[in-house]
């Protein structure tokens, strides 16, 4: 969930700029 | 120069400096600050300080420190040696401020702009070498902004300290021209060694001068834009010229404290008082659903 | 293409794994503002859920390697199709007289409402609200206000009684959430309880009968 709103919904490169941690 | 720590982590300030000289412990020294990388759009800034005793001033200026700007960076990489050969008298200190670290604190929610943290960041340099038992008596600093407002701050924090701000200082006093020499080739290495935290498929890093009105910076800058996330992180979002390229080619993004034009405010307070006609006030839900931000869902 | 996030109890997740359209989602009346709301109908378990949607400004989700904006988080509750049925029962209740089911759960708008006389427990529940002849067999229902109120009164109950084992805040005094003395729940005398259950009960009745209610 990320604290402000993307003006579109589309893909998106997640994994190559986020990586998840617990 | 040992960038290890940077290359691990290169998102926030890294800092690196020699050991002090023994004697710069003793003999009243001369400290010189100055930085590299502040126009460009890419890569990092550097702040760096370089002090030696007042009696061998003389032996720094015989290093040719002074006309750091004509030289090539292999040039200045061959001085640095130099200066760091004549550790027994000459020591440094520098930081690497990085473009995530820049652009954050433009962009943060409290502007910290540049000149603030191009003064902070040399204060906090000098105090660094006072802590390290320098005896620093005379500091000399080339200018950011105004001249006098820079020089009567700097003086305030160090009141017992020879305090002279003045442009073009990197060629007139050889602690600032060897100052600016260790910054140069600290930025060329960090830009040189840059490791891209982010999995860019087949990256070029010919991005040609890293100044904004460079067309090849300019067209790498377009090339590596990606609409959800911006630019890589080597690159200085607070900039002008990021900021254009992603009003154009990125997704809009609003934050909370965004003002929204279509702000539907609570109408004109009159509404409040006069009756103009039944306000087709819809049935509120329940507190229990408000308080908790939740609403019945009409569409999905 | 649109992607939702939803908070579904466990037990559906087999459900739609089973049976091919398990889940589906359909828009019903809304028994409180009469207007169109989604529901989810879970076929084999013969379940009608609500659904609640969070909303909150300025949020988006990453969903595995996309974005998608708004941020809304849905939850699907389990909810008595009793109180739908009520709206049906209520409109067809100005002709006076005794019809079939089938004759009252009519909606050319929400022409899925014919699902709810698939739940199996309904039929049995209708007592609770309708007076009940039956003829050659057949049963004719007729709503009851009185019956309603009195089964209406139960669930007002049953809410409290939820409200107090949730510690829910139900006093009007303004409290944040976040800060609340150990005494709360002696300050939240009975009569707040009485009020705030009887509000979110209301919730999920016309507005004239959340007034018949109150006064009841």
């Amino acid at each position: 969930l990320l604290p402000c709103e993307v003006l579109a919904s589309r893909p998106a490169p997640v994994r190559r700029f986020f990586t998840p941690a617990v | 120069m040992d960038l290890g720590e940077l290359e691990r982590d290169n998102t926030g300030r890294c800092r690196v400096s020699s050991p002090v000289p023994s004697v710069c412990r003793t003999e009243p020294c001369a400290l010189g600050v100055d930085e590299a990388g502040r126009g460009p759009v890419l890569g990092p800034m550097v702040y760096a300080i370089c002090y030696c005793p007042l009696s061998r001033l003389a032996d720094l200026e015989a290093l040719k420190v002074a006309d750091s700007k004509t030289l090539s960076e292999s040039e200045r990489e061959r001085l640095f040696e130099k200066i760091n050969q004549d550790g027994d008298f000459v020591g440094w200190a520098l930081d690497v401020l990085s473009p995530n670290l820049i652009s954050t604190s433009m962009l943060g929610r409290l502007k910290y702009n540049l000149n603030s943290l191009s003064h902070d960041t040399a204060t906090g340099l000098i105090q660094y070498a006072l802590d390290q038992g320098v005896n620093v008596t005379q500091v000399f600093v080339d200018t950011v902004g105004l001249p006098e407002t820079y020089q009567k701050r700097l003086q305030d924090c160090f009141p017992g300290i020879e305090v002279t701000v003045k442009a073009k200082a990197d060629a007139l006093y050889p602690v600032v021209s060897a100052a600016s020499i260790c910054a140069k080739v600290a930025r060329d290495q960090a830009v040189r060694d840059w490791r891209f935290v982010e999995e860019l498929q087949d990256l070029d890093t010919d991005y040609g001068s890293g100044y904004p009105n460079d067309p090849k910076t300019k067209a790498w800058l377009k090339k590596y834009v990606e609409p959800v996330f911006g630019f890589p992180q080597f690159v200085r979002f607070s900039w002008r010229t990021a900021q254009t390229i992603l009003e154009k080619e990125a997704e809009g993004v609003t934050w909370e404290d965004t003002p929204t034009e279509d702000q539907d405010g609570a109408g004109r307070i009159t509404s409040y008082f006069l009756h103009e006609g039944p306000r087709a006030r819809p049935r509120l839900p329940h507190r229990y659903f408000q308080e908790r931000g939740l609403e019945a869902a009409s569409t999905l | 293409v649109r992607q939702h996030v939803f908070l579904l109890p466990e037990h559906l997740k087999d459900t739609s794994k089973k049976m091919k359209n398990g889940l589906m989602f359909i828009k019903l009346v809304s028994p409180c503002s009469g207007e169109g709301a989604m529901y989810l109908f879970n076929m084999s378990l013969q379940q009608l859920f609500e659904i609640k949607v969070f909303k909150e400004k300025h949020h988006s989700w990453f969903i595995n390697e996309s974005v998608q904006s708004g941020g809304l988080l849905h939850f699907a509750t389990p909810v008595d199709p009793l109180f739908l049925l009520l709206h049906y029962l209520m409109k067809t209740d100005k002709e006076g007289k005794f019809q079939p089911l089938d004759q009252v759960v009519v909606d050319d708008m929400y022409p899925d409402c014919v699902l709810l006389l698939k739940l199996p427990a309904l039929e049995k529940q209708l007592r609770h609200v309708t007076e009940e002849k039956e003829i050659d067999n057949k049963k004719y229902y007729k709503y009851s206000k009185e019956k309603t109120l009195k089964w209406l009164e139960k669930k007002v109950n049953q809410t409290k009684a939820a409200l107090k084992t949730n510690n829910v805040n139900v006093g009007n005094r303004v409290q944040s959430t976040a800060f609340f003395s150990g005494d709360q729940v002696a300050s939240d005398n009975e009569e707040d309880y009485l009020r705030y259950a009887h509000g979110l009960v209301s919730d999920y009745i016309p507005k004239e009968l959340s007034d018949d209610l109150a006064k009841y």
